[in-house]
C-alpha cells in the first residue's frame, strides 16, 4: 500500500516546496497514475521489438529483466516476444544467484541479455530489492549475472 | 551553477540526514506550449562524479511519477506508514549510480502544460520528444554530466519509453557537436510486443492456474491479439476472468496479500 503514503507526501506544502515541485500551482492534485492520460493515450508503438534490433545493432547494451510473480506484464509475455528477435545464445540458461540463493535465471544472447528475478512481481525492486541491486550492478558492469 | 544551486534540495521533510546531493525541479521542454517536466536527482553515495547516471522512467501510461520508481523501488528513501517522513532503503541503486527521475509526459506527477488540451492527446510520440528535450536541456544546466555514461531503465510501459528515448538520442546524436553518451537500456515486466504480450499474458494465467481451461479456449479463440483495441467480446472475457476467476489478489504480485 506504499502508493498511499506517496499519495500524501507529495501533496504536503513543505514537501513540494523543498522539491521546488508545483510552483505554477497545477489546478490538479498530484498523484502517482494521470486517469485522463491514461484513457486518452493518443499514440502506442504496437512493437518495441524494431527498436531493440536498431539500439543493438547501434551496440547499446540492452538488458531485459522480468519478476516471474507478476500477472500483469508477465515472464511468458516477455519469453515469447523476445523469441521473435531469434538471436544467437551467448551463455546458454543458467541459474543466477544472489547471497547463496537463486536470483533468478538468465540467459545472455548476442546483443541482448534476459534475466528473471525469482519471487519478484511488476515492480522488482520493491519486492526483491537485493536481487534487483545485483542486477543492477551487473547490468552497469557490463558482465552476466553471478553464477553462485 | 545558479540554476543548479537554486534546484538543490537542502532537505526533504522528515528525512534523515545523507551524505549525497539532491537536486529536483522543471525543465521546459516546449515554451510553445508551457510544457515542463519535473525531475528528481539524487546523486551516488561515493564518487558522484564518477557514477554513471541512470534515468528511470515508470509506465502507465501516465503512471511515471515519483511515486513508483523514486519512492518505493530504486530510490535511496522509502515513505513511512503516516507519511510523516523518510527512512533510508538499504537497497538503493544510488550506491551504483546517480539517478535521474523523470515524470514524463507533460500531466504525470509534477509535470505541467500551460495547455490543457495535452492531456488529451498525449503518446509515444510527444513523450520520446519531449524526454530528449529534457535531456538535452537538463544536460546543459548540469554539464558535469555532459560526457558521462548514461543508461536508461524503467518497468512496465516505460517498456515503451525507455528505448524510445534511446532512438531519438541515437538519432540526436547523429547530428549533434556533442553526443550524449548513451550505454544502454535496461527494462522490466516491459510492455514490448502487443500481440506476444496478450499471448503470454494469456498463457502465464492458465499455466498459473488463475483461469479455467474453458476461459482460457475462449480467450485464445474469441480474442485477436494483433489488435490494439480488443472486441467487446473479448473484453468482456477478459473482464470475467479477472472478476469472477482471479478472486481478490494483487495481479501485480500474484503471491503477496493484495492492498484492500
Amino acid at each position: 500500500c506504499t502508493e498511499k503514503y506517496a499519495e500524501i507526501y507529495y501533496n504536503r506544502p513543505d514537501v513540494q516546496k523543498a522539491l521546488h515541485a508545483n510552483t505554477t500551482t497545477i489546478s490538479y492534485k498530484w498523484t502517482a497514475c494521470s486517469e485522463v492520460l491514461n484513457r486518452n493515450w493518443n499514440d502506442t508503438d504496437v512493437s518495441v521489438l524494431p527498436i531493440y534490433r536498431e539500439l543493438m545493432a547501434h551496440g547499446m547494451r540492452v538488458w531485459v529483466f522480468s519478476g516471474d510473480v507478476d500477472s500483469v506484464v508477465p515472464v511468458t509475455a516477455t519469453r515469447y516476444s523476445l523469441a521473435q528477435l531469434k538471436l544467437a545464445t551467448k551463455i546458454p540458461w543458467y541459474p543466477w544467484y544472489v547471497k547463496n540463493q537463486v536470483g533468478g535465471w538468465t540467459e545472455v544472447y548476442e546483443g541482448l541479455t534476459f534475466a528473471t528475478v525469482r519471487g519478484a512481481g511488476h515492480e522488482v525492486p520493491l519486492f526483491k530489492p537485493r536481487a534487483a541491486l545485483q542486477l543492477f550492478k551487473s547490468f552497469i558492469a557490463g558482465k552476466p549475472l553471478p553464477k553462485s | 551553477e545558479e540554476e543548479e544551486e537554486a534546484d538543490r534540495i537542502v532537505e526533504l521533510p522528515g528525512q534523515p540526514t545523507v551524505s549525497f546531493r539532491q537536486f529536483s525541479g522543471y525543465v521546459t521542454v516546449n515554451r510553445v506550449a508551457g510544457r515542463a517536466l519535473f525531475y528528481w536527482l539524487t546523486e551516488a553515495t561515493q564518487n558522484p562524479f564518477r557514477k554513471p547516471l541512470l534515468i528511470w522512467l515508470n509506465g502507465g501510461p501516465g503512471c511515471s511519477s515519483v511515486a513508483y520508481g523514486a519512492s518505493e523501488e530504486i530510490g535511496p528513501f522509502r515513505i513511512n506508514k503516516t507519511a510523516s517522513g523518510l527512512y533510508l532503503n538499504k537497497f538503493s541503486w544510488n550506491t551504483v549510480a546517480n539517478l535521474l527521475f523523470l515524470e514524463a509526459p507533460a500531466g504525470v506527477g509534477f509535470s505541467y502544460s500551460n495547455r490543457s488540451s495535452d492531456l488529451l492527446d498525449t503518446g509515444d510520440r510527444r513523450t520520446a520528444k519531449d524526454s530528449l528535450e529534457f535531456v538535452i536541456r537538463w544536460l546543459e544546466r548540469f554539464p558535469r554530466y555532459k560526457n558521462r555514461e548514461l543508461y536508461i531503465s524503467g518497468e512496465s510501459y516505460a517498456g515503451h519509453y525507455v528505448p524510445q528515448l534511446a532512438q531519438q538520442i541515437i538519432m540526436y546524436n547523429a547530428k549533434a557537436k556533442h553526443p550524449i553518451n548513451l550505454k544502454g537500456i535496461m527494462v522490466g515486466n516491459a510492455v514490448t510486443d502487443n500481440y506476444y504480450d496478450n499471448l503470454g499474458t494469456v498463457t502465464y494465467w492458465w499455466s498459473h492456474a488463475m483461469i479455467s481451461d474453458q476461459t482460457y479456449r475462449q480467450l485464445m479463440s474469441t480474442c485477436d491479439f494483433h489488435r490494439q483495441k480488443e472486441s467487446d467480446e473479448c473484453e468482456s472475457l477478459y473482464s470475467y476472468a479477472m472478476d469472477q476467476e482471479f478472486g481478490n489478489i494483487d495481479q501485480y504480485n500474484i503471491y503477496a496479500p493484495p492492498c484492500n
